[in-house]
């Protein structure tokens, strides 16, 4: 997929500080 | 006359007791009682003090206390429920609790809107949109010419303001949500299945010496 093709909130998604699976992560 | 010794279990400040909490959430009271002891290690890492200050939070995210992110700081606005600063263990609990699998799609879809609804205005604009486009490709290696945000962000619009008031409300996230499914991926842990088994991190805080 092209860049200027993606969804920006699906490009959003995909920070690292929405990733909460660290917190059980060792 | 006997004389009863109660054992006094000593909590946190701001401590919720497990059965209330086990009531109001997906989680069950053992669940409940697991994820103190995760909330603790975490409470503990820098300030000790029972509560989960953004730094500690940023740390368990990142290995790192000073990183900013601007995803992770809404978040962890949104799980200071009260906005005092710091997060609480039921504030921690019932946060958790919306990214549980059993929760419904309902609510993990409003608590997504919540956390891109940046002014708390109830909607969302495309200057927002924007904003956390750009606040994306800062922490990623990804870059994009000005014109390609422009393009990104005026094609999710077109999909998602289907009233074209230039705003995206809740009923229009949720039907733009429901269409895109892979939106809401990581509004699910599945760690929090078996929180009751888990063992969690022994998080480690790296002092390092600054001249």
């Amino acid at each position: 997929e092209r860049p200027s093709q993606m969804n920006a909130f699906e490009l959003i998604s995909t920070s690292q500080g929405l990733n909460l699976g660290s917190l059980f992560e060792k | 006359m006997g004389c009863a010794f109660v054992k006094q279990v000593k909590h946190a400040p701001g401590y919720e007791e497990s059965t209330l909490l086990a009531y109001e959430t997906a989680f069950t009271i053992k669940e409940v009682e697991s994820l103190y002891e995760l909330f603790e290690k975490i409470s503990h890492l820098i300030f000790n003090d029972g509560f989960i200050h953004r730094e500690e939070f940023q740390f368990v995210l990142f290995k790192d206390s000073n990183k900013r992110n601007f995803f992770a700081d809404r978040i962890f606005d949104l799980f200071d429920i009260k906005g005092n600063g710091v997060i609480e263990f039921g504030e921690f609990v019932r946060s958790l609790s919306i990214f549980h699998p059993y929760t419904s799609q309902d609510e993990k879809i409003t608590f997504a809107f919540r956390i891109y609804d940046l002014k708390n205005a109830g909607f969302i604009e495309r200057e927002e949109l924007k904003e956390m486009v750009l606040a994306l490709l800062n922490e990623s290696d990804l870059f994009l010419t000005d014109d390609v945000v422009e393009t990104i962000v005026d094609q999710t619009f077109k999909q998602a303001d289907l009233n074209c008031d230039e705003k995206i409300d809740p009923m229009e996230w949720k039907e733009f949500a429901k269409k895109n499914p892979s939106l809401l991926k990581n509004m699910t842990l599945p760690y929090l299945m078996d929180i009751t088994m888990a063992e969690f991190p022994n998080f480690v805080m790296n002092f390092e010496v600054v001249d």
